[in-house]
């Protein structure tokens, strides 16, 4: 409807232990003007140096989807929650990969 | 200071 919001982003690493090893992966998290009642958005950020591996959890954007999200209900979910489903999920399915160096 | 991001090597298929 044209209007716009300021809104409150949290931008960070999540550290994920994928094959034995621990990666800091970018993160971003829009908190609404309804939060907590309403999920925050959640991005992947990739470096220049990454690429987005789009699957199950994150869509050619970035956008991160998570059960934990759809089914969120305050005050049960909440970040640190949230966040730990995200060290879950993406020791499995990483988001984002290293840019192969040519 | 925060982490320096990083991210696996990509698997070759």
């Amino acid at each position: 409807d044209g209007s716009t919001k300021e809104l409150l982003s949290l931008t960070g690493t999540v550290p994920v232990n994928y094959r034995g090893n621990v990666y800091n992966i970018p993160i971003c998290l829009w908190l609404l003007d309804t939060y907590p009642y309403n999920p925050p958005i959640c991005f992947v950020k990739p470096t220049s140096a990454m690429m987005i591996k789009t699957g199950k959890h994150v869509d050619a954007n970035g956008k991160i989807y998570l059960p934990y999200l759809h089914e969120w209900k305050p005050p049960q979910s909440e970040l640190l929650g949230l966040i730990q489903v995200m060290i879950v999920v993406f020791g499995e399915e990483p988001p984002v990969f290293s840019r192969p160096t040519t | 200071k925060s982490p320096t991001p990083s991210a696996p090597a990509p698997v070759s298929l």
